[in-house]
């Protein structure tokens, strides 16, 4: 038996804007941590994780661990029937094939259920080793969403290079090229607006513009981003949930052939 | 010509 109730069922609906153009089909786990899912996209080049924490959840129940198979299209399709403002609650009976999105508005004068089909899904849960990154930048959410879509304008590459000067984005194209370079800025008004860089040792990736602008879908789970950087590592893009957990993109770097 | 690494080169099965 399983019954999560999550009061603020706009972060679920957020979460599957975020990555169901990424990924089509996923196995979402259950565990007395939380509430995760672990996805490679088609061409196995990005991978997502996704982690809301149990004490995250109004009421969580999970009696025993359990993969659910689900496809991420129909699984959004529903969840947009769910209000802004909706508690929703994800049920499911062990050994069912399919779960149940409860969602209930806010002064409980309207309550629906949305069953959906569950899948067999052959995936592959690949190890994250913990890593020391050479290079970690958080900055406003915002802001990298605006530079990915500015740059994917000029070309199909981002070069990502991060020295004491600042962090720059760069691209070139068929019409000529672009650089967009951030500096440190702590001095804001409010902590997300500020552009935080740690630098270990300078370091350059090159990467595909496509999947970073596809990661920028979850920007309004987070007013911060934080990308991590090692010339050996797939860059991790993170948006933190609040209270709750992450989701983190991954992306292998092009490299010169 | 860039070459496009996948994910697999560098995390493994678990």
């Amino acid at each position: 038996m399983l019954e999560l109730r999550l009061v603020q069922g706009s972060l679920l609906k957020k979460v599957l804007e975020a990555i169901k153009d990424l990924v089509n089909d996923a196995n979402f786990d259950c565990s007395a941590t939380g509430f995760s899912l672990q996805a490679m996209d088609s061409s196995h080049v990005a991978l997502v994780a996704l982690l809301l924490r149990s004490e995250g959840f109004e009421h969580y129940r999970c009696d025993r661990n359990l993969s659910m198979g689900m496809n991420l299209n129909n699984m959004s399709k529903m969840l947009k029937c769910a209000g802004n403002d909706d508690i929703i609650t994800i049920k499911a009976d062990d050994g069912s094939d399919t779960v149940t999105f409860m969602f209930e508005s806010p002064n409980q004068d309207k309550i629906a259920d949305f069953e959906m089909k569950l899948m067999d899904i052959d995936s592959e849960h690949l190890g994250i080793p913990e890593a020391e990154y050479q290079a970690i930048v958080r900055m406003p959410s915002s802001e990298f969403a605006r530079i990915c879509k500015d740059l994917s304008s000029i070309g199909d590459t981002v070069v990502i290079s991060v020295t004491k000067e600042g962090v720059k984005f760069s691209t070139r194209g068929d019409i000529g090229t672009a650089n967009v370079v951030c500096r440190q800025n702590t001095t804001v008004d409010k902590p997300e607006e500020a552009t935080v860089i740690e630098m270990q040792e300078p370091v350059s990736l090159t990467f595909a513009l496509r999947y970073m602008n596809s990661f920028t879908k979850a920007t309004p789970l987070s007013g911060t981003v934080t990308i991590s950087l090692s010339s050996d590592l797939p860059i991790v893009v993170e948006y933190k949930i609040a209270e709750m957990g992450y989701i983190r993109f991954y992306l292998a770097p092009k490299i010169e052939d | 010509a860039c070459l496009q690494r996948r994910i697999f080169y560098y995390f493994s099965k678990d």
